[in-house]
């Protein structure tokens, strides 16, 4: 009972989802729906860009606007949503 | 609420959708009902109505997909992106495409329409009581031919209904083979297939042939998911296994260990180290009709919105008891106007113009009528938006509305005479007319009107007489449409329903009602007219009609204004 469990994930074979991390998981949801513009982005993995994305995502989903990849802000990302982009030109 | 850049907006207001593909998750019709349903929530609030086509190119095309499915945008397995659609325009521009690993429901767990039994293809009930036990899923106990069933009631003891479960021993969906139940085992590629597999597909879905061997028949059909079958992963379709061993350690029921997400998953063979068969428990799902409702605002032109609460907000909630947010109404509205024929602001209205003098047309009556002048020549039947009744009487077909009619004359190319005031031409009948039709031995006139009848002999009158006097049922409402079938039969119809009239018996034949789905094929089961006209049988629905051939085949969907009245 005092030994902690360490818990063991294994790659489900056709399972889609991959081992990213929280920030590369942002980064490519941010890109896919529109808030960050390719095209421009900086190479900087989470940039003032990054932030300003963050940000213009947060008050779209009626999140507290940090501009920061806070927990609220993943979960948010992570939940079921539509494929349409939410930002465009 | 957003619009797409430009405004993007259909030009015209009559949408038709076309759906492509159903998904294994739920019953055909409980698809259908939901994308029906999904567009009713936009042309409650507008102009818009929206017909489904069955064959062609509609506007919006709808369908399921899997990961790569024929975009630029793949699906991402279970859970994350569920849907995507297009703005309107041509081509791919409309349509709508749901994400098929996901598990599609109602919203609150599976859904289980059975067919067979004696429940009527109720819904199953879960929980429900079978010999003292409690069932939460469809069983195959109690039987010796292992077809699974639920009870449509909470107790089965008590009540005695039941229905059979879907699955591949009952019904195949799509393919080739008119919804045939699979035959095990079947050779395909020279091998034997024991149950529904996804070999020689690279889209997951699970088929299996319907005759013994599917390389010299090439008839198939797709499996219907059962309602203990696992979503995605590398098994979708089978149904868990338990116990199952996973990293050596015995499993009895699904678990989210070997998992970062907590999502629950089960082996479908006993052993997952050995096999990797795998595949995520059936959940609650997700409602396919608020999100068709989402995705078809998409089709129609609205975009995203930040409003949490509006159905435009990129995010999935269910929502028990849906209501159109003032935010998707306020889009939507800006687009198309509203129902009741506001028009948005900067639309320029153009009046069709009339170049024909009305009152020059010469109305030709009704043979063995009384004659009659129009009465209202303004009042053309181009504008009307449907009938209350249309029927061949005398060769010309006579279009009912609103206590007037209009002839189609079978002798001068298509024209068109009227109005003529009912009142004035038969004047036992009341203004809205159900149905009617003309014995082809007597010439005598039937028409009905709610739950009344007359019968018409030249001038002389019968009636009103109930539709309990023909052997109608008593819960009959009204009869919506009358084909004549050989010199003494006629057919009536009603809801989903017709009957046979044996017209000079005056009684309704043995062995029927019947359902018209199952003799019709491929019509709307809520047709409000049906005719036969050039020897075809038309059903219509709204301003649109289905083209019914002698070898009962809808050959045509169409506008009954342009094709058939030859509107301008």
């Amino acid at each position: 009972w005092g030994r902690s469990l360490k818990p063991v994930f294994v790659t489900f074979p056709g399972d889609i989802a991959t081992n990213m991390t929280n920030e590369e998981f942002a980064n490519t949801y941010l890109e896919r729906f529109g808030y960050i513009n390719v095209q421009h982005r900086s190479r900087m993995p989470m940039s003032t860009s990054t932030a300003k994305a963050l940000r213009q995502l947060q008050r779209n989903l009626g999140l507290e606007q940090t501009g920061q990849l806070d927990a609220a802000t993943i979960n948010a990302m992570k939940m079921p949503r539509c494929g349409v982009v939410d930002v465009r030109n | 609420y957003k619009t797409f850049e430009g405004n993007l907006k259909w030009d015209h207001n009559d949408i038709t959708y076309r759906i492509l593909n159903y998904s294994p998750d739920m019953e055909e019709s409980l698809i259908d009902d939901a994308f029906a349903r999904a567009f009713k929530v936009w042309s409650d609030v507008t102009p818009l109505t929206f017909t489904r086509l069955y064959d062609g190119t509609a506007d919006i095309m709808v369908s399921f997909g899997r990961k790569d499915h024929g975009d630029p945008y793949p699906f991402d397995g279970k859970d994350g992106l569920l849907a995507h659609a297009y703005p309107p325009g041509e081509g791919m521009q409309g349509d709508a495409h749901f994400d098929d690993d996901e598990f599609w429901t109602l919203g609150t767990g599976p859904v289980v329409k059975t067919r067979f039994g004696n429940a009527g293809g109720a819904m199953c009930q879960f929980p429900f009581i079978f010999q003292g036990k409690s069932y939460s899923s469809c069983t195959t106990e109690g039987r010796s031919d292992n077809m699974l069933w639920c009870a449509t009631t909470a107790d089965f003891d008590k009540d005695e209904l039941y229905g059979f479960c879907p699955s591949e021993y009952l019904y195949t969906i799509g393919g080739n083979s008119d919804g045939a139940p699979c035959k095990f085992p079947f050779v395909f590629l020279g091998e034997s297939y024991d149950s529904c597999t996804t070999e020689g597909r690279d889209d997951g879905y699970r088929w299996c042939a319907t005759t013994k061997n599917f390389d010299t028949d090439k008839k198939y059909g797709f499996c219907p998911n059962r309602d203990t079958a696992v979503i995605g992963g590398n098994a979708e379709g089978e149904p868990c296994h338990f116990p199952f061993t996973f990293m050596k350690k015995t499993y009895y029921s699904c678990t989210s260990d070997g998992r970062g997400d907590g999502k629950l998953w089960c082996a479908t063979t006993e052993n997952y180290d050995k096999d990797m068969h795998w595949g995520f428990c059936p959940d609650q799902g997700y409602s396919l009709f608020l999100v068709a409702a989402h995705e078809f605002g998409h089709a129609l032109g609205l975009e995203h919105t930040d409003v949490r609460e509006a159905l435009m907000f990129p995010m999935y909630d269910y929502i028990k008891d849906f209501s159109l947010h003032s935010d998707d109404i306020q889009g939507i509205q800006k687009l198309y106007g509203s129902k009741s024929g506001t028009l948005p602001p900067n639309t320029t209205v153009v009046t069709p113009v009339t170049t024909e003098d009305p009152m020059e047309t010469t109305p030709s009556p009704t043979p063995g009528l009384p004659t009659q002048q129009p009465i209202d020549p303004s009042q053309d039947a181009c504008k009307a938006e449907k009938f209350d009744c249309i029927t061949e009487i005398q060769g010309d077909l006579h279009l009912f509305k609103n206590g007037k009619y209009w002839r189609l004359s079978s002798q001068k190319d298509g024209e068109i005479n009227g109005p003529y005031s009912i009142s004035d031409t038969w004047p036992a009948l009341p203004p809205t007319i159900d149905s009617a039709f003309q014995d082809l031995l007597t010439k005598k006139l039937y028409v009905f009107s709610g739950r009344r009848f007359w019968v018409y002999t030249g001038m002389n009158v019968l009636g009103p007489r109930s539709l309990e006097k023909l052997g109608l049922p008593s819960n009959i409402m009204r009869v919506e449409g009358a084909l004549q079938r050989g010199r003494s039969k006629v057919l009536l119809f009603s809801g989903e329903n017709y009957w046979r009239l044996d017209v000079k018996a005056q009684v309704i034949d043995k062995g029927y009602p019947r359902l018209i789905d199952l003799t019709f094929g491929g019509v709307p089961v809520d047709a409000h007219d049906v005719f036969l006209y050039n020897g075809n049988i038309y059903f219509c629905r709204d301003r649109f009609y289905w083209r019914m051939n002698s070898r009962r085949q809808v050959d045509r969907v169409g506008y009954l204004k342009y094709d058939v009245l030859k509107c301008p």
